[in-house]
């Protein structure tokens, strides 16, 4: 189940004739250029390994488990530490469910939300989808095929020119006859204040039930300012990472949670409605470490 | 004096934390810091000389190397050597999903307009929902001739058609954009192989996204195998990048970076120059 590099490393601490200092340095040496090449927040890795490599040096091992066992065992629980108590996505009872998706430009949230408003009909669920995003040329095209594909509502304004205002009209329509309504916005980042200012209405304006972060499975260190700056303007109910299928390990998303506390919950795995996945913090780990 | 072997050690491992930190990934940094230490190893400082900022100074050495080190690619006189054929040129937008291929063949488009060449868009992203409509929109805005099919035709068909449109009417510059893809997906690289060998472009423009982590370098390695890169184009720099991105995509293609995409505007692209890395990354 462990990752590829994490294993080598691993096999080498099983073969080593006593675990020494020099043994346990090459183990937290291995781990860390794993964790970095996976992007996981530089700070991150260097507090997580210097961690480790204390608990290494001072823990024994319980009776009965060797001491390799004994280091996967530290090993994991350091990482499980980073990713946060394992939540799932509810739903409201009794009003419809809304939620606010944000994140940078080209993260995936349109997609996202149409996978999501996918996977949400098909348990029998009257979905239905805001695209606020009045920015983006072909916006409203672009949600509105994809909406039809999935086989919900799409609420849209083309040519309305404020995005907050057209928010609230959304889901004040859609919240008449859906379950859960999914809200789509413009991409933005920490240094567009306006549209973070534009955010922080938009969240007001609609008061959402869930504010979930799209983070792009490929970003690298930045994950963890952009993910703090999103923060600070809303609160974060959850992540879900995109773009999973390719080559990237994810570790900036990890990066996001442990800056917010927002707990991943969904993942992205290509970019047909069917392509998204509830999270599993072992598989993601397992990716993540090679 | 001569510095000690430790203290050497100290300072490039500070270094190396800040190439890590501004996204130069992590075989790129190995590199860098391994040709910092080959520089410094032995070398006598001056009783003034810091040597941290000697350091710094090697390493910037280092990576302006990286950087310059492509051969360098014009890609006005690209445009106009082909022009003085008598025929259009041809350039190809590649990259994965996201990284902003579409909104910068837009910027292009202005940036060429505004030097007073005729331009065509290739409307090849014919698999993406809104795809065709998005670069419709910029072309509408801009005054420029788009060339277009319905959803779900041949990409490449496409791009034959606008540069055989190009060709008929006098235009000097096709852009042809095309949908993003994984660089592990087997037949959407296949299809972007034939894209090139049916529209023979004169750049093969990889175009990435610069708050990418490591995986620029993969990226970028597989596209260059695959496909082949004549120049790449990185965007988002806007979003607070430390633009490590471009010395990973440099080092790993040996093509260099053409333009930086600073923002969502028509405007907000600039030509490239190692200082607009070189300041942000050893901030
Ligand atoms: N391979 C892959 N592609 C994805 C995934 N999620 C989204 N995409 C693609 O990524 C690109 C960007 O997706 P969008 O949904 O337009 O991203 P966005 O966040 O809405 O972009 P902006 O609205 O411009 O900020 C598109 O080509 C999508 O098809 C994924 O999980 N895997
Ligand atoms: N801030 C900022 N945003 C950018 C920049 N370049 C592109 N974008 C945004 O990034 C998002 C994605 O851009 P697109 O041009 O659709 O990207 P793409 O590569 O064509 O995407 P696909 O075709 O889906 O693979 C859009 O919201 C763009 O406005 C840039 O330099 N700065
Ligand atoms: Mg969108
Ligand atoms: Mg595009």
């Amino acid at each position: 189940k462990l990752g590829k590099a994490l294993h080598g490393a691993l096999q080498k601490l099983a073969r080593a004739p006593h675990v020494d200092e020099e043994t346990v340095r090459e183990l937290v040496r291995d781990l860390q250029r794993a964790l970095l090449q996976a992007d996981v927040n530089v700070q991150l890795v260097l507090d997580l390994t210097r961690r480790l490599e204390e608990r290494l040096r001072k823990e024994s091992p319980p009776p009965g488990m060797s001491r390799r066992e004994h280091a996967v065992k530290l090993v994991y629980e350091e990482l499980s530490g980073l990713l946060g108590k394992p939540s799932s996505f509810e739903l409201k009872k009794g009003a419809p469910t809304v939620v606010l998706m944000v994140g940078l430009q080209g993260s995936g949230k349109t997609t996202s939300v149409a996978k999501l408003a996918y996977h949400f009909r098909k348990r029998g669920l009257r979905v239905g989808v805001v695209c606020a995003d009045t920015f983006r040329a072909g916006a409203y095209e672009q949600l509105s095929q994809l909406g039809q594909r999935a086989g919900v509502e799409v609420w849209g304004e083309p040519g309305a020119d404020d995005p907050v205002a057209l928010a609230r009209r959304g889901v004040e329509e859609l919240g008449r006859r859906c379950d859960l309504v999914l809200v789509d916005s413009a991409g933005r980042h920490k240094e567009e204040k306006g549209l973070m200012e534009e955010m922080r209405r938009m969240a007001e304006a609609i008061g959402p039930d869930e504010v979930m972060l799209v983070v792009d499975g490929t970003l690298g260190q930045q994950a963890r300012d952009q993910a703090e700056a999103f923060r600070k303007v809303t609160p974060l109910g959850s992540i879900l990472v995109t773009k999973l299928d390719g080559t990237a390990k994810g570790g900036g998303a990890l990066s996001a949670v442990a800056a917010t506390g927002a707990p991943i919950k969904f993942i992205g795995t290509g970019e047909h409605l069917e392509d998204l996945e509830p999270f599993s913090p072992p598989r993601f780990m397992a990716r993540l470490l090679g | 004096i001569e510095l000690s072997p430790s203290d050497l050690e100290d300072i490039l491992w500070d270094l190396q934390v800040s190439l890590l930190e501004s996204d130069v990934a992590v075989p790129v940094a190995d590199e860098l810091i391994n040709r910092v230490k080959n520089k410094l190893t032995g070398r006598k400082l001056g009783l003034r000389e810091d040597p941290k900022k000697v350091a710094e100074a090697v390493l910037e050495e280092a990576m302006r190397e990286i950087l310059e080190a492509g051969e360098k690619v014009d890609l006005l006189q690209v445009v106009k050597a082909k022009n003085e054929r008598n025929e259009p040129a041809v350039l190809v937008f590649f990259g994965i999903n996201g990284t902003g291929k579409t909104t910068t063949i837009a910027k292009l488009a202005k940036y060429l307009q505004e030097r007073g060449l005729r331009v065509v868009l290739a409307a090849s992203d014919t698999f993406r929902a809104g795809g065709i409509e998005q670069l419709e929109v910029h072309a509408r805005r801009l005054g420029v001739e788009l060339v277009k099919q319905r959803q779900g035709a041949d990409a490449a068909a496409v791009a034959y058609d606008a540069i055989s449109h190009a060709k008929a009417r006098g235009f000097q510059v096709v852009l042809v954009d095309t949908a993003g893809r994984m660089q592990t997906d087997r037949d959407l690289m296949d299809e972007m192989r034939k894209i090139v060998r049916v529209t023979r472009p004169d750049l093969r423009i990889f175009v990435g996204d610069a708050l990418t982590g490591n995986d620029a370098v993969e990226q970028a390695r597989t596209f260059n195998q695959e496909v082949g890169i004549d120049g790449s184009i990185l965007c988002k720099m806007d979003a607070d990048a430390r633009g490590g991105a471009a010395l990973s995509i440099t080092y790993v293609t040996g093509k260099p970076i053409l333009f930086l995409g600073v923002g969502q505007g028509y405007e907000d692209l600039v030509e490239f120059k190692p200082e607009l890395i070189l300041k942000p990354l050893l901030e």
